[in-house]
């Protein structure tokens, strides 16, 4: 970004492209422009070098709350089982996701159990049994081709039964447009809710940072099935910037929680909105 | 749909129904509109609508009586024309060794892919075997010799290799001799920006000499399309793309953009996990598709 001079169109053209060249999508991009001109006037802002904190600001101020503190981390306080859903289309990183934060668990000294939800693709519960023994949780699964309610009912009941702290359910990737999966992932919501009323504790939709304006469909949809209650932003560290979440927060108040920035288990991260919309601009 | 609103533009001009560069101005804007939201990257829409733009202001659609029309026909026409053109066959001969790589960014769908491939060439009287060189992704061989189960598809791996090249060798050892003629090589998703698995992904073209690399490229991606897409073919320049999870309702803009950016074709499309969800590219469908 070139930031000198006056204010001009070429300015505001620059910035506009940044906030599309990011995801951010055409109407919420237009809606952060039209923030930031109304603050140029009723400021008299003529330094350029004032607008980077201006529309950094603004979508700051989309992205966090007053009450979003609290709300942006994983609230695992006083629940037991603590019980985090792993939702989103296919591809994006769930399973790694969850390989990540049973690490994240384990080194905090709490006892967890994964839950091999994905019953239908090629090898997902071996995939998903080599992330447990990375991360020393334990695994509650069965056979490929069981159903995956049952699985997850079974699994939930154990960690409840072995007094776990934290169990974290993977379920297979699943087009919002596919109407009997998206009933299937309602069914294993109120499977769980059958043995723990108040859960999932946690229903984290997972979503690629490369993706485009699918996204917010996505999370629409996915919202139906069940309240997503954060985002989990993954493959930040390629070169997408994910500004698709930006809208998602905006229109439908879902927060990011956490990001993945690799493929190690490592590579887990709380949600930095300063950081996230600094590297926007970058 | 695009149309709808182009008729509501050209409704306006009361009964005088001819093109002026006022309205046609509002009509690009909303084919910009459209793009974005169909995730074309933002520069290539930008050229885009300055090439409609000079199609559409020439004479004989100045005087047409049906601009709405007209000029929905040049965005369209002009789209295709960008997407290439339907006889991009891929096809190979059954008397010879034919060796592709199946590459892209992580969780692409290059797995899923290798066996679609599989089952093609097979329908197509081929003889193929997959070979699987994911050295990193737990269990990710063990799920190509489940697809491959599925299929009746024998599968090469080196149990607990951590060498691409000495997998590939033996890959090329084992089959060269034998009656099969397509060998399909499975590698791990990376970033575009990894230097050292870029490298061996070069390597390992040096080694195969392959006949034919795929870019596999998920339908959902965004603005970010051209920076994976660019930097891939200037490293491996890749033959085709395969576009996987057309099954979503994702507008599929990145194929606009990858074409536009690498000069590469779309060959085929992914619609679904299941191995038959496998379909020959249509420039024209994906045209509409994009449009909305
Ligand atoms: N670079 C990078 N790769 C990631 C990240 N998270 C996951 N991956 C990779 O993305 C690919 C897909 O990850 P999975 O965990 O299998 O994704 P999934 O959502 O469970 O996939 P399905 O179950 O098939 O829908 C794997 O190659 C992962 O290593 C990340 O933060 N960065
Ligand atoms: N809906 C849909 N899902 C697909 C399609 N192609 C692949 N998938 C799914 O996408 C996910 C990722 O597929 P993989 O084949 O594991 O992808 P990959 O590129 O090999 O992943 P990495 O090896 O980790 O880079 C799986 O859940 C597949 O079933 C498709 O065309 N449509
Ligand atoms: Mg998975
Ligand atoms: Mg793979």
């Amino acid at each position: 970004l070139q930031l000198r001079g006056k204010i001009d169109d070429d300015l505001m053209d620059d910035l506009e492209e940044a906030l599309l060249q990011a995801d951010i999508g055409i109407d919420t991009s237009m809606y952060v422009m039209e923030k930031l001109k109304n603050e140029i006037r009723t400021q008299k802002i003529e330094d350029s070098q004032k607008i980077q904190f201006l529309i950094e600001d603004i979508i700051k101020k989309m992205m966090i709350d007053e009450y979003s503190h609290q709300a942006d981390h994983l609230k695992i306080a006083n629940k037991k089982p603590f019980i985090v859903l792993f939702i989103g289309v296919n591809g994006v990183g769930k399973t790694t996701t969850i390989g990540k934060l049973a690490r994240r668990y384990k080194d905090e000294g709490k006892s967890v159990m994964v839950i091999a939800g994905d019953t239908f693709r090629a090898a997902a519960i071996e995939q998903l049994t080599i992330w447990a023994e990375r991360s020393g949780a334990s695994i509650s699964k069965q056979q490929q081709g069981s159903d995956p309610s049952s699985v997850i009912y079974d699994g939930v009941m154990s960690a409840k039964n072995k007094n776990i702290d934290v169990v974290l359910i993977d379920t297979a990737g699943r087009q919002h447009t596919k109407v009997n999966l998206m009933n299937e992932l309602s069914k294993i919501v109120r499977t769980i809710q059958k043995i723990v009323p108040d859960a999932p504790h946690e229903s984290l939709l997972v979503i690629d940072s490369t993706t485009g304006q699918n996204a917010l469909i996505q999370a629409e949809i996915f919202n139906k099935a069940t309240n997503i209650s954060g985002i989990i932003l993954t493959k930040l560290d390629g070169t997408a910037k994910g500004g698709i979440v930006v809208g998602i927060k905006h229109q439908l108040n879902i927060p990011v929680k956490m990001i993945g920035v690799g493929e190690q288990q490592e590579d887990l991260r709380d949600f930095d909105a300063k950081e996230f919309i600094e590297a926007i601009f970058e | 749909n695009l149309t709808d609103k182009f008729d509501t533009i050209f409704r306006k001009l009361k009964g005088h129904g001819k093109l002026n560069e006022q309205n046609i101005k509002e009509s690009l804007r909303e084919v910009r509109r459209a793009l974005l939201e169909a995730d074309v990257n933002f520069r290539i829409v930008k050229n885009f609508i300055n090439e409609v733009a000079s199609k559409a202001t020439g004479q004989d659609v100045l005087k047409s009586l049906t601009p709405g029309h007209q000029v929905v026909k040049i965005v369209h026409e002009q789209l295709i024309h960008l997407m290439g053109e339907k006889n991009f066959k891929v096809q190979f001969q059954s008397n010879r060794l034919n060796k592709i790589m199946v590459v892209g960014l992580q969780g692409s769908g290059k797995t899923t892919t290798c066996a679609k491939l599989a089952s093609h060439f097979r329908k197509n009287k081929l003889e193929p075997v997959m070979v699987a060189c994911d050295i990193y992704r737990p269990a990710a061989v063990h799920q190509l010799q489940v697809l491959g189960k599925q299929l009746d598809v024998p599968v090469i791996s080196k149990e607990k290799s951590k060498n691409v090249l000495k997998i590939a060798k033996k890959a090329l050892k084992e089959t060269e001799n034998s009656e099969k003629n397509v060998m399909i090589f499975d590698t791990a998703g990376r970033l575009h920006i990894d230097e050292k698995l870029m490298k061996e992904l070069r390597d390992l073209k040096k080694l195969l000499k392959p006949d034919f690399i795929f870019f596999v490229a998920d339908a959902m991606t965004g603005q970010d399309a051209v920076n994976i897409a660019k930097e891939f073919n200037d490293q491996l320049e890749f033959d085709g793309v395969i576009l996987t999870k057309m099954d979503s309702d994702a507008r599929g803009g990145a194929a606009l953009s990858i074409k536009a950016v690498t000069g590469k074709p779309v060959s085929f499309v992914g619609t679904g996990e299941k191995i038959g969800d496998f379909e020959e590219f249509h420039p024209d469908r994906m045209a509409s598709r994009i449009l909305g």
